[in-house]
């Protein structure tokens, strides 16, 4: 199948949303 | 598996993170002993969460190590997927390590290597005068393969021009008895 792909950008964006404190 | 909260961004795939801290004395001959299962994780929150709880390696004492491995590959050379393997290492001067650390971590995270099941993890050791990073794989022979790693490795690592970075596969590492 897909492989599920995250760029550096999209990472370091994801480091500030609330599910990821 | 690790439970992954519905509105998470799921990872390809589910990860271990360990510490290793060179024990003293007979200890030392023991790998295993001294290694701690810090966290598992299978998404990008869950991953940011305990990173954020977590010392960077530049500030770790020497003789530690951070390893962090697919769900059921040990980072060990025994393992199964590692046997036959090997792992690309860079060796650093003092400063550069949490950035570069940080930077392969995310490019495995992201699947940027493209070399399908290939990838098994990736290591940070903190030593007396300098940093080594490396990321093993499954197959050292095959050359396509590494060549790959190697230079994604490269690129996503943005190394100081001229740094020198080598292959050595498990098996010539378990021979030449030369440790991380």
């Amino acid at each position: 199948g897909t492989k599920i792909v995250y760029e550096r950008a999209f990472l370091m964006n994801m480091r500030n949303s609330p599910l990821a404190k | 598996p690790v439970d992954v909260p519905e509105g998470e961004h799921k990872l390809q795939s589910q990860y271990c993170l360990w510490y290793s801290r060179r024990g003293s004395g007979k200890q030392s001959l023991n790998f295993h002993l001294n290694l701690k299962l810090i966290g598992r994780f299978g998404s990008v929150e869950q991953y940011w969460r305990i990173y954020s709880h977590l010392v960077r390696p530049g500030e770790l004492s020497s003789h530690s190590d951070f390893h962090l491995f697919k769900s059921g590959i040990k980072p060990m050379w025994e393992d199964d997927a590692n046997k036959c393997g090997g792992k690309w290492i860079v060796r650093l001067r003092k400063g550069l390590s949490s950035r570069c650390w940080e930077n392969l971590v995310l490019a495995m995270l992201g699947e940027q290597f493209m070399v399908g099941e290939e990838i098994c993890g990736a290591v940070v050791s903190v030593r007396f005068q300098e940093d080594i990073i490396s990321i093993w794989n499954r197959t050292a022979s095959d050359t396509a393969v590494t060549n790959r790693i190697r230079d994604t490795f490269r690129r996503v690592l943005n190394l100081p021009q001229g740094t020198a970075i080598e292959y050595k596969a498990h098996n010539d590492s378990i021979k030449d008895k030369s440790s991380f």
